[in-house]
């Protein structure tokens, strides 16, 4: 499964 | 969250603000590039797409529906509410010189080949340069109204504390995100002429023209 990837900024 | 992302949040919070009240109150949009404020409502909207995925929390939920509403308040005020104070001969920058390239770079440099992924990478390199219009606006007229020299200073303010908050995550956090950080780089370095016009003029009282 591809890397999840957070983005947590705005 | 570390003191300079909030105070980056908060700064591009005002920024927002500041620009939709002067219009409200003025009635008008005179000196406003719509151009900017239809790009920046697309940097929300393909930024903002994990709202329907994945939930941060709930400050970070309520600060993008802000900033997505606000977005599109703006854009209806200056092409629908305020339309006839908008000053279209002078936004004349072509967009398509921003997003055809942007677009492409999003498709070749990003952190993953997903779709979501790719609008991210989109909105990020998109809103390093979604002030441009603006920008290009002011020197073609030579002048902006001190209010919105305190709209662009806010907006630009917001990006220098990011990039304070990202050497700030680096040493604290192991983080780094290395697309935002370069598109943040070449968003902060294009407001520095501007910068540096609002601290010599604005700040002692001057209206910011430039020289013929």
């Amino acid at each position: 499964h591809a890397l999840e990837i957070h983005h947590d900024e705005l | 969250m570390n003191v300079f992302r909030l105070t980056g949040d908060l700064s591009h919070l005002a920024a927002i603000i500041i620009l939709l009240l002067k219009i409200w109150k003025s009635r008008s949009c005179a000196g406003i590039s719509g151009k900017s404020q239809i790009l920046f409502a697309i940097v929300f909207t393909t930024r903002y797409l994990d709202l329907l995925t994945s939930f941060i929390s709930l400050y970070n939920t309520s600060m993008k529906l802000i900033y997505v509403g606000c977005a599109y308040a703006t854009v209806y005020l200056i092409y629908v509410k305020f339309r006839a104070t908008y000053d279209g001969n002078h936004d004349s920058f072509r967009v398509e010189f921003l997003i055809v390239p942007v677009g492409g770079l999003a498709v070749l440099i990003n952190h993953s080949f997903a779709p979501l992924e790719i609008l991210w990478t989109f909105s990020i390199y998109l809103e390093s340069v979604a002030i441009l219009p603006q920008l290009f606006m002011i020197s073609k007229t030579g002048e902006a109204e001190t209010i919105t020299t305190h709209y662009l200073f806010c907006l630009g303010l917001y990006r220098a504390l990011y990039l304070f908050n990202w050497v700030w995550r680096f040493y604290f956090e192991g983080f780094f995100d290395m697309i935002a950080i370069v598109a943040g780089l070449v968003q902060t370095v294009l407001y520095c002429d501007f910068f540096y016009l609002y601290v010599t003029k604005v700040l002692k009282g001057k209206k910011l023209s430039l020289p013929a």
